[in-house]
């Protein structure tokens, strides 16, 4: 962030805060207008993720900054911001990973898959929004009419997922014994195994357990 | 096969085997995979108790002698490609962690990364024939990832040409390290460097722990197992006490730091090397979330579209819970992030074994940018993953509590990722660091 404010060109990742120190020298702020989003677009979501990220790094920076204003030491001022930098990391983190599941549609050719993993990319960034939306809207990135029409679109989204949901863990293609869970069997016959899997309990290796005869049979005689 | 998984699989709008070959990286990825999977799946050897119905100590015991058979097997067979072994392991261990995964994952990547050449002709070869069986002990009573607040000192002794090896508080005895408990006889030591009465940080030595023929603890060794934990029943995480040990000079490992026999030290050439490792095991990490979150998944959505419950429409039959809005709105959003850390995982070990050849070239300039975002991500996936996974097994009811489900065996043997290798929210200022610097 300061290297970006020092106009310095950043390489990797973390290059779009050279973007955002770009546009906050424009005359509109970001607060001002929310850029247009198209929430089917992932390639533009992944961009309001981004914008996101550097809104967070900016407010963690300027924590730092007004902290050092109250004449606090370098050391004080950055553990009194550590929540706005968690924050920032893990805006920076999520942007990371909806750009990275967006590039990877790329790559896959087979037109059925491409659909379904778009699907899945396509809720994973937007449940994202809604799970962080205070920050979206915090930042000026989306409207709250937005927020309502994303609401509603992931509720299209699990309808569409729904016939594909055991086909999708399925492609995980974890055996059994791997796995080893009755609820999660390959052929779902889950209740005959669970009564299985309980009758060879060792608490079930008498019928009558010794404590029977130990402590409540001599209870009785007492009471 | 129970009629509605199956109508479920019909449904599907796409070919399932594709899908396998992208998950698994190619279509021969999955045939090597599943020909890994059926050596184990049918070797009787690797038949097994429940560990659900057996002690601690026989869990223990029955993780140790899975390791073995792993060990000799993987020889026999003659796997030798990471990600195989990977593959061979992972189904024999199923959901538990093997007994000596430290000497794998830590001790001998430690060998075979810092000794010099006369060091690594002797260690090597006893590590690889199990004469010796390592952990890596740094972590410590009261000390935790702030490596230099470490208390265990390593003095030189230039007289005897020794390091004295010593826990002088209470605080300093090395705590968790698995393997360290009951299965090692060396340990890798990570101590504060003492010679010529100055501090030259931390340093790793190899020190000898228990006697290699009885496995009795060696003079001034105090050494055990830490007691219960929330999981990890399979591992002797252990505890080791110092009390003035003496160990040869050559036992310090020497490929970069030196110390020369009368005490003058030598500076390692760079301070790096060592995130190279950590970038490492973190981009493991991120895998391993993808792969824990697979898990918990494929359980609560298979067992969601066998479970009838309650009705939607008054006198209609009980629907599958899938069918409710609200178990969807659980499940598909874990589903989705099962997906996309799985890319990422792949992403992250793909980008370091690419710049991992720069670092041993000399070349850093991309190493500050992955250590930032694979301590972020180590984090940001391993807390995801954990609320997730904890999403998945109350989805499924009561039954998800059942230890039949094998959920709470997946969160517990996951939610260590949260605190090792770096306490989550240290890494997510680490992180922090590098985008305010940048």
């Amino acid at each position: 962030y300061k290297q970006a404010k020092a106009g310095q060109r950043l390489s990797g990742i973390v290059s779009y805060l050279n973007e955002a120190e770009h546009r906050r020298v424009q005359v509109q702020p970001v607060a001002a207008r929310p850029p247009v989003v198209d929430i089917n677009d992932l390639a533009g979501l992944v961009e309001i993720y981004k914008l996101r990220a550097s809104y967070l790094v900016e407010l963690a920076a300027k924590s730092i900054q007004q902290e050092l204003q109250r004449r606090k030491s370098q050391e004080d001022a950055w553990n009194n911001s550590a929540i706005e930098l968690v924050r920032a990391s893990d805006a920076h983190c999520h942007y990371v990973v909806v750009k990275l599941f967006t590039e990877k549609l790329g790559e896959i050719g087979d037109t059925a898959i491409h659909s379904v993993t778009s699907t899945l990319a396509l809720l994973y960034t937007l449940h994202g929004i809604t799970t962080n939306s205070g920050d979206f809207l915090q930042a000026g990135l989306l409207t709250v009419p937005q927020m309502m029409q994303i609401s509603a679109r992931i509720k299209e989204l699990l309808c569409q997922l729904r016939p594909n949901a055991v086909a999708l863990v399925d492609s995980f293609d974890l055996h059994d014994k791997k796995l080893n869970s009755v609820l999660g069997r390959y052929d779902g016959n889950v209740y005959e195994h669970m009564f299985d899997w309980a009758r060879r309990s060792p608490l079930n290796a008498t019928e009558v357990h010794e404590s029977f005869h130990k402590y409540l049979k001599p209870l009785r005689s007492k009471l | 096969m129970n009629p509605d998984i199956t109508k479920e699989r019909l449904n599907a709008t796409f070919d399932v085997e594709k899908l396998i070959n992208i998950l698994d990286g190619g279509p021969e990825k999955t045939k090597r995979r599943r020909e890994i999977e059926s050596m184990v799946l049918n070797d009787p050897d690797f038949k097994e108790e429940d560990p659900n119905f057996l002690s601690r100590s026989e869990r223990y015991e029955q993780a140790v002698r899975k390791s073995a058979q792993m060990i000799l097997k993987i020889r026999e067979y003659g796997i030798a490609d990471p990600d195989e072994i990977y593959h061979y392991k992972n189904i024999a261990m199923g959901n538990h962690h093997e007994a000596m995964g430290l000497q794998f994952a830590m001790f001998l990547p430690t060998l075979y990364s810092q000794c010099n050449p006369q060091q690594a002709r002797k260690w090597i070869p006893l590590a690889e024939s199990f004469r010796v069986v390592g952990t890596y002990a740094q972590t410590e009573l009261g000390h935790g990832t702030h490596l230099r607040g470490l208390e265990t000192t390593a003095t030189y002794d230039p007289a005897t040409q020794e390091f004295v090896l010593n826990s002088p508080t209470i605080s300093s005895i090395k705590w968790w390290p698995g393997g360290l408990g009951k299965t090692s006889n060396h340990a890798i030591v990570l101590a504060q460097l003492y010679t010529q009465g100055n501090c030259h940080g931390l340093h790793a030595f190899i020190v000898p722990i228990r006697d290699m023929d009885t496995h009795e603890p060696l003079p001034g060794i105090v050494v055990g197992d830490i007691g219960p934990k929330f999981g990890f029943n399979e591992v002797d995480n252990g505890f080791l006490k110092l009390e003035n040990v003496r160990i040869p000079r050559e036992n310090m490992l020497m490929k970069y730091a030196k110390v020369e026999p009368d005490g003058t030290y030598e500076k390692p050439p760079s301070s790096k090397l060592t995130y190279g490792t950590m970038v490492f095991i973190r981009s493991i990490i991120v895998g391993e979330s993808a792969r824990a979150l697979s898990k918990a998944c494929t359980i609560s959505i298979r067992y969601s579209a066998v479970r009838h419950q309650s009705e939607i429409k008054p006198g209609s039959p009980e629907p599958q819970i899938l069918d409710y809005q609200t178990q969807q709105y659980k499940l598909f959003p874990v589903l989705a992030m099962a997906y996309a850390f799985t890319f990422v995982g792949q992403y992250m070990k793909q980008t370091y074994l690419r710049i991992s050849g720069d670092i041993n070239a000399g070349d850093f300039s991309e190493l500050p940018e992955l250590h930032a975002l694979s301590a972020g991500l180590k984090a940001f996936t391993t807390w995801a993953a954990n609320s997730a996974i904890e999403v998945c097994r109350m989805s499924c009811g009561g039954h998800g509590y059942s230890r039949s489900s094998a959920l709470p065996d997946i969160y517990v043997e996951f939610t260590p990722t949260c605190t090792y290798e770096g306490e989550n929210t240290v890494m997510m200022l680490q992180t922090a660091r590098y985008l305010v610097k940048s």
